[in-house]
């Protein structure tokens, strides 16, 4: 049970540091694209 | 006086049997009630457990989610992206202004960061549906860029290390639009537009290179729709060349070389110096050629062909 206890844990903590890095990403792209877009209008 | 038919009940009915509250509560909370104690009496292990399971299923929804949008958010990129640099390539005239330019710049880098980076390693790790289609719009941004600068050339001066001027004389006339200094180099980077024909595209970037200083480097990019303004001069006007730096030529318009020049010698073309660039750079017979060009055009010419035969005419019979 603790090892799975830690599989699960170690699960999450990945999980949530790629899903910390997909908000960055998506900033950084929606910025770029907002910028792009300020440039076109 | 008898009270008792008016008297208001006062009792709570409040009873403290267990067995009767249960009774008297909804079937549901009941059963929660004992869904609740069961779920106190299980270890805190199991309970940490479940809680964490619960955790990653909201995590990795919302991880998913993330990634959809992502992958939308690319695609809508991609796709202005293609028509912005469509309407540029159709449009070349108006984008010469230095904010465009800097903007174009941004553009470009920030594409090479997202594209060329973070995008590609989650969506590798993450949504392989995905991927494939955005390996596709990256593979098609990535030669569109190759597209662009294609005709990309860069040319080593050397400089004497006193001149902190960035201004570089290859024959071309060139406007310059704009200035920035960079992270990597210290020097700044100027840049400039050929301003011969209002058609022509090529642009040149103009920095001191970092490992010496004494070295320009200009790099260009684009091909001159322009013959070079030393041809145009010799068929315009015969006397005009006489010290018109003959190494201006030799900087290739589109072809992406390298070329060292030295230009702390004398521009005009002396022994000395004219040695010096024929060791530098093996295709400095140029001079030859342009001198072969220039007789060309004055023969060609009418005029300075009477004009010539008269001095010469002249001069014998002013001996005789």
């Amino acid at each position: 049970k603790d090892e799975s206890m830690d599989e699960l844990e170690e699960e999450l903590r990945r999980v949530t540091a790629e899903n910390k890095k997909l908000v960055e990403m998506l900033s950084v792209v929606c910025e770029n694209y907002n910028t792009l877009r300020s440039h076109l209008v | 006086m008898d009270y008792s038919s008016s008297w208001i009940n006062t009792s709570l009915n409040l009873n403290i049997n267990p067995h009767m509250v249960h009774q008297q509560l909804p079937k549901n909370v009941v059963e929660n009630n004992f869904f609740s104690l069961e779920m106190k009496k299980s270890s805190p292990k199991e309970e940490s457990s479940g809680a964490l399971v619960e955790e990653l299923k909201r995590v990795s929804a919302e991880n998913k989610k993330l990634t959809g949008m992502l992958t939308e958010m690319c695609e809508n990129y991609n796709t202005l992206r293609n028509n912005l640099m469509d309407y540029m390539r159709k449009n070349p005239d108006k984008e010469s202004s230095p904010s465009k330019k800097r903007k174009s710049d941004e553009i470009s880098s920030s594409n090479n960061n997202l594209m060329g980076g973070e995008v590609g390693g989650v969506n590798g790790n993450n949504s392989e549906s995905s991927s494939s289609d955005e390996d596709q719009s990256c593979k098609k941004s990535m030669e569109l860029e190759t597209c662009i600068k294609a005709k990309v050339s860069r040319v080593y001066y050397k400089q004497e290390s006193s001149d902190s001027s960035l201004i570089v004389k290859d024959g071309y006339q060139w406007r310059k639009y704009g200035q920035k200094v960079t992270r990597d180099n210290p020097s700044p980077r100027a840049y400039f537009k050929c301003s011969f024909a209002p058609s022509c595209t090529v642009k040149k970037k103009v920095q001191r290179s970092v490992e010496d200083p004494s070295v320009v480097v200009a790099t260009y990019e684009g091909e001159h729709n322009h013959p070079h303004p030393s041809q145009v001069d010799s068929t315009s006007s015969a006397t005009n060349n006489r010290c018109r730096n003959p190494i201006s030529s030799a900087v290739p318009s589109s072809a992406p070389s390298t070329v060292t020049i030295d230009w702390t010698k004398s521009k005009c073309s002396n022994e000395s110096s004219s040695k010096k660039m024929m060791i530098n750079h093996p295709k400095m017979e140029v001079p030859q050629i342009l001198v072969e060009q220039m007789a060309t055009s004055l023969t060609k010419d009418l005029n300075f062909r009477a004009a010539l035969a008269a001095a010469i005419s002249g001069k014998m019979l002013h001996q005789n």
